[in-house]
């Protein structure tokens, strides 16, 4: 009977940050976030517990990390807003959670999470938020959420469109 | 856009998506993240994805559940169905971008058919590794 294992598996777009652009520091703390969000999801697995919380948890350290295109450090919309979506799935029943359109809660994945354990699919907007803060989920506010890279993209994108220069950059097309 | 898939010690499988979306999107546009089969995916008997990328062209050639099909339908591996997906579905119809998936063997996959990514696995009895734009 073969040895049941675990296995782990992680990923963040690049998103606008070309490869031109990284530099040895930069690629070493990426490398060191990485590391920290494998260790999370580790951590439950290696002690018998559920993928579904190992992926939740290692999804929160992302979102907690600025480096990444989530949660803090989320890009802007063409209004200078941040409108995060987030969704979990689990392979034992198909339960699954989403949220759609939300800005507050520190970690959307979390309330993915509570939508999950609700009747719905997918929540989008204020009711999403709602959800989080009567669950007393942690919230942050524009400051929390910003940073510089993801404030320059959005100008760069925005000069790029009114210049009517076309896009060539397909990262622009995705998180 | 960030996400995860595991499988645990008692075979069962999940997968976790989080995104801002894209750099200067129109307010109120959603991605493929939170939509379950296109950027977000899992099924004990099959596989469990998460996506990043172009995500008009994740939704449309629902990503996600067309890998699942593949595995359970045509007998396709893991690697072999996200790869399909990834380079000759999303590819060819400006879906830049890539996913990480995981079987009920443990088998990862993690094609990706843009510049840059970066990604991470971790396995039971393996030294954990991260990937930089490889």
């Amino acid at each position: 009977m073969t040895k049941q294992t675990w296995a782990l598996a992680v990923h963040g777009g690049a998103g606008t940050i070309l490869r031109a652009k990284m530099t040895p520091e930069k690629e070493a703390a990426y490398h060191a976030a990485l590391r920290r969000v494998l260790e999370a999801g580790q951590a439950v697995l290696r002690d018998g517990g559920l993928a579904i919380d190992a992926v939740t948890a290692a999804v929160v350290v992302l979102e907690d990390e600025p480096l990444f295109n989530a949660g803090r450090g989320a890009v802007y919309t063409s209004a200078g807003e941040q409108e995060m979506d987030a969704a979990v799935m689990d392979g034992r029943d198909r339960q699954a959670g989403a949220v759609a359109g939300i800005f507050g809660p520190r970690n959307p994945i979390r309330v993915a999470r509570l939508v999950m354990d609700s009747p719905q699919v997918l929540l989008t907007g204020a009711p999403a938020v709602d959800l989080a803060r009567a669950a007393g989920l942690p919230f942050g506010d524009r400051d929390y959420f910003f940073t510089e890279p993801r404030w320059t993209a959005l100008q760069e994108t925005m000069a790029l469109r009114a210049s009517g220069t076309a896009e060539t950059d397909p990262a622009r097309r995705h998180g | 856009t960030v996400g995860a898939v595991a499988l645990d010690l008692s075979g069962n499988l999940a997968a976790a998506t989080s995104t801002g979306g894209m750099t200067a999107k129109p307010p109120g546009r959603v991605g493929d993240s939170p939509v379950i089969g296109a950027g977000t995916f899992a099924d004990n008997a099959i596989c469990a994805v998460s996506g990043t990328g172009h995500g008009e062209i994740f939704i449309r050639w629902t990503a996600g559940a067309e890998i699942a099909a593949r595995i359970r339908h045509a007998g396709q591996t893991l690697e072999q169905a996200a790869t399909a997906v990834v380079m000759e579905d999303l590819m060819p119809n400006d879906g830049s971008g890539g996913v990480i998936a995981v079987d009920r063997a443990g088998n990862i996959a993690m094609p990706f058919n843009c510049e840059g990514m970066y990604r991470g696995t971790a396995r039971r009895g393996e030294a954990p590794q991260t990937f930089i734009y490889r």
